[in-house]
């Protein structure tokens, strides 16, 4: 690299020209934002370059990481666990001095609409901090614990105060999904079908908002 | 039928075009959108006197009379930005994710001595 481009790449706040090997598709959710910023008429003059007012959140960096986590067997004796997933992201990417403003989960679903597991029944979604061998860590409840008749094509789910010390350059963030039939007096089906629902599970994103250092000096002095 | 002469380009401070191409630079690989956006640059020329619209600051109107006097010593002021506008990026990382940025001051919008 030349100096002049390592010195704009510097002022883009990038330490190094990215080599991207192999990229998947934008996420709808950036390009909405994308378009959004670039086609509408913005009331009081132009968009605060250093708030995601989507979200309505401070911040000047939008960033999807992919989760790079495997399934984990079942085998422990939980009848009604119908999925535990390993959910890992590479936050390598995050530099030194962001400030984590927000932090979405997103789970998919292959469905297209709303999807009942079956009359009556609940499914249990609970999200752990995985120890380092990949399991829930032993002595903590779960971070987040929701229960669902219905599961939509997507889940969205605030991992902000959660992740809090969690996120930071350098890191990693894992977690343990589990998705478990909920209990209930006389059910009759074998687990495997009151787990219906969660077989369409499709994939796992982190949306993250931070605030980069020049924003944070930029915040402070106004 | 004779063309009409092009129009003189105004020799004042101002805003002109340019258009950044990131294809231009190498930086189309990992740069998602938008391919280029139009920058533009000021120039042009801050002479004595100042006139209103040229957006000068006291400090210039100053430097400008001193600079009739002695053109030699002091140079006329600059035409640089003073109101920029942010763009936002969409663009790949090393690691494969896809990172939006906004960026301040990305964008000349008015030029003043």
């Amino acid at each position: 690299l030349s100096p002049q481009e390592s010195s704009l790449l510097k002022s883009l706040g990038l330490s190094a020209k990215p080599s991207p090997t192999s990229p998947g598709p934008v996420p709808p959710v950036l390009w909405r934002i994308f378009q959004k910023r670039r086609t509408l008429p913005w009331p009081g003059g132009e968009p605060e370059s250093c708030r995601v007012e989507e979200f309505n959140v401070p911040g000047n960096i939008v960033r999807v990481f992919a989760d790079q986590g495997r399934f984990l067997p079942e085998g422990q004796p939980q009848g009604r666990l119908c999925l535990r997933k390993l959910l890992f992201f590479n936050l390598s990417a995050l530099e030194e001095g962001e400030r984590l403003t927000m932090a979405q989960l997103e789970l998919r679903f292959h469905h297209n609409s709303y999807h009942s597991p079956s009359p009556g029944q609940v499914l249990e979604l609970r999200l752990y901090q995985a120890s380092p061998r990949g399991l829930p860590r032993p002595g903590r409840g779960p971070l987040l614990e929701r229960s669902f008749v219905q599961l939509r094509k997507s889940l969205l789910f605030n991992l902000g105060a959660a992740l809090k010390e969690g996120a930071a350059p350098g890191r990693n963030l894992a977690l343990v999904l589990e998705i478990s039939a909920g209990g209930r007096a006389g059910d009759s089906g074998t687990p495997r079908s009151l787990c219906a629902g969660s077989d369409a599970f499709a994939a796992t994103s982190l949306l993250l908002v931070t605030l980069g250092r020049r924003c944070q000096a930029a915040r402070s002095r106004r | 039928s004779a063309p009409s002469p092009p129009a003189t380009p105004s020799p004042l401070c101002k805003p002109r075009r340019l258009y950044i191409s990131f294809s231009d630079v190498g930086w189309e690989n990992w740069i998602i959108a938008p391919q280029g956006y139009l920058a533009n640059y000021c120039g042009g020329e801050c002479p004595f006197p100042l006139a209103a619209e040229l957006n000068s600051t006291n400090h210039a109107v100053l430097q400008t009379l001193v600079h009739s006097l002695d053109p030699q010593g002091t140079p006329q002021p600059c035409c640089v930005p003073v109101r920029l506008s942010p763009i936002s990026i969409l663009y790949y990382d090393n690691s494969d994710n896809v990172v939006l940025r906004h960026y301040e001051d990305m964008v000349v919008d008015e030029c003043g001595c």
